[in-house]
């Protein structure tokens, strides 16, 4: 028996919204410690990565671990039947199920939706992704970072990330000419004009901005973003959910030739 | 010019 009940079900409007031009089917493992789910895009180029603890659902069961295969633009189409302020309980009896029910409950309860999305079998193909102590981190406003990215992506679709000790520098060059936006610490008490620099090696890499603009569509999960960032290694972009996960999305780097 | 790495370059399957 595998029950999660969401009271804020427009989080997980937002997850899939912030995931479906990325990832076409993902398999969602549902075990005593939550919801967890990997997958990577069709070019293998970006890996998004999603973890939901049972704490942070108003009722979580799972008796034995079972894993979900789910068609992302056939659960956006049974999400759009829930409304923003609607309660998200997700549910089946089965051990092997072939499918998944959705109920929707608004806040009086007076309209109950429900719903059964029918499962796919998909081979799970995850990936370790090892814990990485990031020698650059950089926390600032989401809106501010979404922003950034669509600027620049006008002028290449491709940006340089620079971060120094004080100050974090994204670079363009394209055909019709270049440019470069550079952010400063800043310990601003606005919340979009706050930047927290944690540089304990600086690094220079080079990313596919149309990806950035991709993970930016899940601004609407939290204010904040962090990038995190190592020589030699994918980008980590991080999303922390309030109170329930994370959604990140790794990036894999461009090499100069 | 740069070339686009894969995400499998970096992380194993496991």
């Amino acid at each position: 028996m595998f029950e999660a009940k969401l009271q804020q079900g427009v989080i997980f409007k937002k997850i899939v919204d912030a995931i479906k031009d990325l990832v076409k089917s993902v398999n969602i493992d549902a075990s005593t410690s939550g919801l967890s789910m990997q997958a990577m895009d069709s070019a293998h180029v970006a890996l998004v990565s999603l973890k939901l603890n049972e704490n942070g659902f108003k009722d979580y069961r799972c008796d034995r671990p079972i894993t979900l295969g789910l068609s992302i633009e056939n659960l956006s189409k049974i999400l759009k039947c829930a409304g923003n302020d609607d309660t998200i309980t997700l549910q089946t009896d089965e051990e092997e199920p072939s499918s998944l029910k959705f109920f929707f409950e608004n806040q009086q309860a007076s309209k109950i939706s429900e719903f059964s999305l029918n499962l796919m079998s998909l081979d799970s193909e995850s990936l370790g992704i090892p814990d990485t102590d990031y020698s650059s981190v950089i926390q600032m406003s989401s809106a501010e970072f979404s922003r950034i990215c669509k600027e620049l992506s006008s002028i290449s679709e491709t940006v340089e990330i620079e971060t120094s000790k004080e100050s974090v520098k994204f670079s363009v060059q394209g055909d019709i000419g270049a440019g470069s936006i550079t952010v400063k610490n800043n310990q601003s008490d606005k919340d979009v004009d706050r930047v927290d620099l944690q540089i304990d090696q600086p690094v220079k890499l080079t990313f596919a901005l149309r990806y950035l603009n991709m993970f930016n569509k899940a601004v609407s999960l939290s204010s904040t973003v962090s990038l995190n960032m190592s020589e030699e290694n994918p980008l980590m972009v991080e999303y922390k959910i309030d109170d329930l996960g994370s959604l990140r999305f790794y990036l894999a780097p461009k090499i100069s030739d | 010019k740069s070339t686009q790495k894969n995400i499998t370059n970096y992380f194993q399957k496991q």
